[in-house]
């Protein structure tokens, strides 16, 4: 059965596109077919995964706006077999605002997945820092939501809104939703704030917390630069190790579920 | 005659609320009076203040929606004489939805801070990631627009577009709009990523790009876990230092325009 993923936080900078795009790498290079949609107007996990993405290209605005099939806007990853991406375009800029006319307006991105004629065990979504429209037809589309958290203070504000956002979801529009589980990110062991923080969040979430802390790694911010995930950017860096851990790590719990 | 500045970047992390916060402070501790709007619902410049935000209780939200006057919802420093915040609040979540069946929708913020019954020099205000309705509320209320942009591949990606907004803003909404400072922050002087990134924005922005770029210190991450500005947590950080530059460099430029 296809894992529908949301990949979400409001705080913005926590990492939501670096795991978006390094997970979805990982789960191919173990021999999974998976589709990363990106749903960020700025487009930064299209570029992550090395795809042009220029405005008014094909994009996920086809499909949600206009109704077009994903086969026909999703681009296969040059690098990495059975990677493939649904681009993001700056024409999503406008479309909270056409959404917010459609009576669908909250399901527009499920239905096009539901439409979707592909073979991939893994649909990751990639979601901007609001809890808007683009994001809650995300959570509609999704059965389980990974939230990246940075180890900072700032990030742990905003968790009760996020968290009372998927129940009012799971609630009122899409009752499969679920937490399906926490990555800490750029955890920094030489620092006690990221101890502190790591701490607040496994006492709060208890074993939805992934073992492994995805660590700060510079790695991981040159890889977008290049167009590649830093699984084959720099596969022996401890990011890249760590998104391995990571991916490992969801696709037994996803199994289990 | 009182400066009203913006920060904003719908790039998320990349230091908006670091950045309004201790400029913020710096810019008091020069012996100016200063206001601190916090335009983002997380409510992390209210927290990096020090400022009890809880929700329901007094925020910009009130002078938003409500039409309440600012100085009813003002909070002064408990530290930093001259320094003031007007706090966010959870509130906040829902006010882009509501601002958009008004017809003065953009200007709500204008002309609550044109009503405001204050003697500050500067007010700045944080926004959210992102250029809905809350961030066009603070360029329509705002002459200059200072722009953090965060010393890593990515932040350089949404910079078209914020760009391209706020020209939007100028020819329609707000004519003395200008941008009006670049802020680099995060920069990592080990790294050639941070070099790569500032001679970039350097290239494109030219002398808009303040000398002082903000080196990556822990210091600035730990500060809002105690509720104070750097400024006051470390004064002789690094961070600090920085800050304290930024806004000479930035007083200095306001005198002369
Ligand atoms: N573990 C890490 N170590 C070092 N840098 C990282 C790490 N994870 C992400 N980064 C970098 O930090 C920045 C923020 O990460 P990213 O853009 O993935 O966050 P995001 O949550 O998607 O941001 P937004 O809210 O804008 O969508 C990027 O420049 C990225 O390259
Ligand atoms: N120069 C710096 N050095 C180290 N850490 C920093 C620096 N500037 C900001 N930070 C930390 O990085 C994180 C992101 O910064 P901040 O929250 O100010 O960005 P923002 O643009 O306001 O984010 P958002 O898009 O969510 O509003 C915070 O945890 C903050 O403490
Ligand atoms: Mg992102
Ligand atoms: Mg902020």
């Amino acid at each position: 059965e296809r894992q529908v993923l949301c990949v979400a936080n409001q705080k913005g900078g926590v990492g939501k596109t670096t795991t978006a795009v390094n997970l979805a790498a990982a789960l191919a290079l173990r021999g999974a077919e998976v589709v990363c949609i990106d749903l960020d107007p700025q487009g930064n996990a299209s570029t992550g995964l090395g795809v042009e993405h220029p405005p008014g290209g094909p994009s996920v605005y086809d499909a949600l706006i206009g109704g077009c099939p994903l086969q026909d806007v999703v681009v296969a990853s040059a690098e990495i077999p059975g990677l493939a991406c649904v681009p993001a375009t700056l024409d999503l800029a406008g479309a909270e605002i056409e959404l917010v006319a459609m009576p669908d307006r909250e399901f527009r991105l499920r239905a096009a997945i539901e439409g979707f004629e592909s073979s991939a065990h893994y649909v990751i979504i990639d979601c901007p820092p609001s809890l808007g429209l683009l994001t809650l037809n995300a959570l509609c589309a999704a059965r389980e939501v990974l939230i990246p958290i940075q180890c900072e203070y700032y990030a742990l504000e905003g968790l009760g809104q996020l968290v009372s956002t998927i129940e009012r979801v799971r609630a009122h529009l899409n009752p499969a939703l679920d937490i399906g589980a926490i990555a800490l990110t750029m955890f920094d062991g030489r620092t006690r704030l990221s101890e502190q923080v790591a701490q607040e969040v496994q006492s709060h979430f208890g074993p939805r917390v992934l073992s492994t802390a995805v660590p700060r790694s510079v790695r991981l911010a040159e890889a977008p630069s290049y167009g590649r995930p830093v699984l084959t950017y720099d596969p022996a860096s401890r990011g890249s190790i760590a998104y391995v851990e990571v991916a490992r790590e969801l696709a037994a719990r996803c199994a289990r579920n």
